[in-house]
């Protein structure tokens, strides 16, 4: 992957767009949930949702930001009773 | 917004600063977080307390690894982080920022402070993003207010505010015509003299007008200032600006007041905020400072209708203030008065009415401007129109339309 690639798949783990376990094992992320991430991310920040990392996405996950996770509650990483 | 799904079972909170940052003063730093806990008790009926020993909500100022397993990144990136009511409520810092107060430099306090403790409250992070709950820091804010995506989430979670604040404008006691009580603390007020006062009948110049948060309309001119009633001016005035709005001065420029429910005041190169009768922090400060852009020694300034935005007006210019953008004042700015129909140059004020029109005044005559046509308005009798007859009662004053005292 490209150093923002790697990046910015640490950055969607941070804030909750990727599950951690899969934030800690890039290879094993497909590259439609990838999409999926990106997207969710763009339509939370409210960018142009492309689904791909273009300038305006990399500049907007510079920004100075709250830690606190974006994607908080979701019960994606609740195991199923 | 959204609720992250855990809220405090109690209103009445208690906080402490465990850990101050390094270059801000305690007090200042005590202030800033007192104010941003009141940026929600002021639409809830919630309450936070500063308190040592046991609290709810532990506020720290840490850098890197600080035992959260959750570490700080050094300046920028992640600028703090809170915990949800269910995992504590406590708020950290990153002591590596250039934490600021009142200034467009570093980061501010106040405004990512009242953010965090927002999730200390159970509010996860808003999509809307005007609201305080989004997640990306939006630098300086100097007439910063909750949006409505932040009021309707809090209230969610803890109700509506019923209890009025104390001590503030709200809870004074009510006097005859319903006004605030602006009397000495303790004294009996005397009744209001029942003549209508003459003397802005026989100079309706005048500084200033403005609505109050509650929707009362003021004339100020020199040291005194007058309330108005839907057609003229009411009993007991004038009285003097000091009294009733300490720490301000007279001779005020430009006045208005915003959608945060403040109200500022200019004069020179000066400003002062005050919410409804009581400064609002350390004021006066320069107007370069807070509103970037607007220049000293204004003739007018007003929130227009059309747009919600402020616009300042000296001698034949105007200024748009958008505190929500960087700059707040484009480019483009100053342009001519003259792009604002059949409205005058050297205004002596401006504001809008509670009836949604926009009133420029100059001399003893006004003009009353129409928002959606975007010109002074054609009546019979035609603007300029005599202050004096139409604003302050004054029946010996010309109903028609007058020239101005320039």
């Amino acid at each position: 992957s490209a150093p923002s690639d790697s990046s910015a798949l640490i950055y969607l783990s941070q804030y909750g767009y990727i599950s951690a376990s899969r934030g800690n094992s890039s290879q094993l992320l497909d590259e439609r949930s990838y999409k999926k991430a990106i997207e969710d991310f763009q339509s939370f920040a409210g960018i142009d949702v492309t689904g791909q990392l273009d300038p305006v996405t990399l500049e907007t996950m510079t920004l100075p930001r709250c830690g606190v996770k974006d994607k908080v509650g979701t019960g994606d990483n609740r195991a199923k009773r | 917004y959204a609720l992250q799904g855990s809220r405090w079972k109690v209103k009445d909170l208690t906080y402490k600063i465990s850990k101050y940052p390094g270059k801000l003063k305690r007090g200042d730093v005590d202030k800033e977080i007192q104010r941003a806990f009141n940026v929600w008790s002021g639409y809830t009926d919630l309450t936070f307390t500063p308190k040592s020993g046991q609290v709810h909500i532990e506020i720290r100022f840490e850098t890197g690894e600080h035992g959260d397993g959750d570490p700080f990144d050094g300046p920028g990136g992640t600028l703090a982080h809170a915990y949800f009511p269910v995992f504590g409520g406590d708020a950290h810092f990153d002591a590596s920022e250039s934490w600021s107060i009142n200034s467009y430099r570093g980061t501010n306090l106040f405004q990512v402070a009242a953010h965090e403790f927002g999730h200390s409250l159970g509010l996860s992070h808003s999509d809307v993003r005007q609201a305080l709950m989004a997640p990306f820091y939006r630098g300086y804010d100097p007439l910063f207010s909750l949006d409505t995506d932040d009021v309707e989430g809090i209230q969610a979670l803890y109700g509506k505010k019923t209890k009025k604040d104390t001590p503030s404008f709200d809870d004074d006691n009510d006097d005859q015509d319903g006004e605030f009580d602006e009397s000495p603390s303790n004294e009996k007020k005397t009744p209001a003299p029942p003549s209508v006062d003459q003397s802005l009948c026989a100079d309706p110049k005048f500084d200033t007008i403005f609505n109050s948060a509650e929707g009362y309309t003021y004339v100020f001119k020199g040291d005194k200032y007058w309330r108005l009633t839907e057609e003229s001016i009411a009993p007991g005035y004038p009285k003097k600006i000091s009294e009733t709005w300490p720490g301000l001065e007279g001779n005020i420029d430009a006045a208005f007041t915003y959608k945060n429910g403040k109200t500022y005041f200019f004069k020179g190169s000066k400003y002062w905020r005050y919410k409804g009768r009581k400064m609002d922090g350390d004021y006066p400060k320069e107007i370069s400072e807070g509103f970037t852009g607007i220049p000293d020694n204004l003739d007018a300034a007003l929130v227009w209708s059309g747009n919600g935005k402020i616009y300042f007006y000296k001698g034949s210019k105007f200024w748009r203030f958008d505190p929500s953008q960087r700059p707040p004042v484009k480019s483009t700015y100053p342009k001519p008065i003259s792009n604002w129909d059949g409205v005058p140059d050297n205004l002596n004020a401006a504001f809008q009415w509670t009836n949604g029109y926009t009133y420029f005044y100059k001399g003893n005559a006004y003009y009353r401007f129409n928002d959606r046509a975007f010109a002074v308005d054609v009546t019979n009798p035609p603007f300029p129109r005599s202050t004096a007859y139409w604003w302050f009662g004054c029946k010996s004053a010309p109903a028609g339309t007058i020239g101005t005292s320039d």
